[in-house]
């Protein structure tokens, strides 16, 4: 037995799995579990579906645990999940929501990665794909989408912690992703991941500093995001776009998913800035995840309203 | 194998003032084994960024040197870095 699951506290994978399973066997109207695919260590992928509805409502994908390393990022995926089935018919956001649209969890993007940092190295960031002539091991994920992949020559190094990859979705995680985003295309109407550390909302570019065409959108969806966020507890995030506001990346599933035609991707880097970066502590989980959760409530409620 | 430990390993902070100092940085990267917690990598790192880096106790003399002898800004955020993997463990079980 995997052992009890606790939103206040990190769950390894086999709580997770366990906890993918009790969420549905609770609100079996309400949850529904995908297998998207399966990872390089034969691991599954799972995405929740949280909605009543049928494929053609309006959806929201959202990722968790891409680079293995950041915790707290899972822990948001599912207190999302516990709160959407919760709180529905309670609170009149989420129950008008959860009315009108849908929610693709994915819970752990790099499971392998995860399950690695949890026993061998807490500080381990890629998957955990063997790389052809190096004995260096893994990809990093947010690297290995089709998403200007080759313009950064520092990202080919497989023993590089930003490696990425022999080929744009050269890996099983991303391949099983892309593939189950363009089969959902036509009803998803935004993408959100979510990453820690460093207190910051951003939008697509991350290859350019060029604007993206929607950028007035973009800035305004994520200033007020921030705005809500911080009623909470003051937390301060900055927002922006990737590659004026932070640095220039390639290959990021936020610029794929934004040039595949999803026209609201935002990346969350979550909590914290100041002390404890990717070891935040488990007495910060539960704020953490509720600050974040005012923000995603009212972007996912700005796309309910402006999408077509 | 055993999982890794991080005993008495230490996480910087730096703020490289201009560029000269960006490249100090990249240079002790280049040196030495440094783990970039922020930025991703070494070819991020610019002039006015906070940069955070993990470094093995045994090189983390050698670093600090190397900020002190270039008058550069820096903290060290984490001095036990084992000790912090394991107080991030701070809710009891219910």
């Amino acid at each position: 037995r995997p052992g009890r699951h606790s939103y206040a506290k990190y769950n390894n994978w086999d709580k997770i799995v366990a906890w993918t399973e009790k969420m549905v066997n609770k609100h079996p109207e309400m949850v529904s579990r995908l297998k998207i695919g399966t990872t390089v260590e034969d691991n599954p992928l799972y995405v929740l579906k949280v909605g009543k509805g049928d494929e053609k409502r309006k959806a929201i994908f959202m990722d968790c645990g891409i680079h293995a390393r950041e915790w707290v990022s899972p822990a948001f995926c599912q207190w999302f999940v516990y709160q959407a089935t919760k709180t529905y018919g309670k609170n009149k956001i989420m129950t008008k929501l959860l009315d009108q649209m849908d929610f693709y969890v994915l819970p752990v993007f790099n499971v392998d990665g995860y399950i690695w940092s949890w026993k061998k190295n807490r500080l381990w960031r890629k998957n955990r794909s063997k790389n052809q002539n190096s004995r260096c091991i893994g990809t990093d994920l947010n690297r290995n989408f089709n998403a200007s992949w080759s313009s950064f020559p520092d990202t080919k190094d497989p023993c590089g912690d930003t490696y990425r990859g022999p080929a744009p979705e050269s890996e099983r995680e991303t391949e099983a992703v892309t593939a189950f985003i363009r089969s959902h295309l036509k009803s998803l109407k935004a993408y959100i991941t979510f990453h820690s550390y460093s207190q910051m909302l951003l939008f697509p570019y991350g290859y350019t500093k060029q604007s993206a065409p929607n950028r007035k959108a973009l800035t305004k969806v994520a200033k007020i995001g921030t705005d809500v966020l911080s009623t909470r507890y003051e937390t301060r995030y900055i927002y922006g776009p990737i590659a004026s506001t932070i640095y220039r990346t390639s290959g990021s599933s936020l610029d794929w998913a934004y040039d595949l035609g999803i026209k609201h991707t935002f990346a969350f880097e979550l909590r914290d800035k100041g002390r404890f970066c990717f070891l935040l502590p488990e007495s910060q989980i539960k704020p953490t995840c509720k600050e974040t959760m005012l923000a995603v409530k009212f972007i996912a409620k700005y796309i309910l309203k402006h999408s077509s | 194998l055993a999982p890794v430990r991080f005993d008495r390993e230490k996480v910087f902070r730096v703020k490289p003032q201009d560029g000269k100092q960006a490249n100090v940085i990249k240079d002790l990267a280049k040196s030495n084994k440094l783990d970039f917690w922020y930025p991703d990598a070494t070819h991020h790192v610019a002039a006015n960024m906070t940069v955070d880096f993990r470094v093995s106790e045994k090189e983390s003399q050698a670093i600090q040197s190397a900020l002190d002898q270039n008058q550069m800004h820096y903290e060290i955020l984490i001095h036990d870095l084992q000790e912090e993997i394991e107080k991030q463990f701070d809710v009891k079980e219910d």
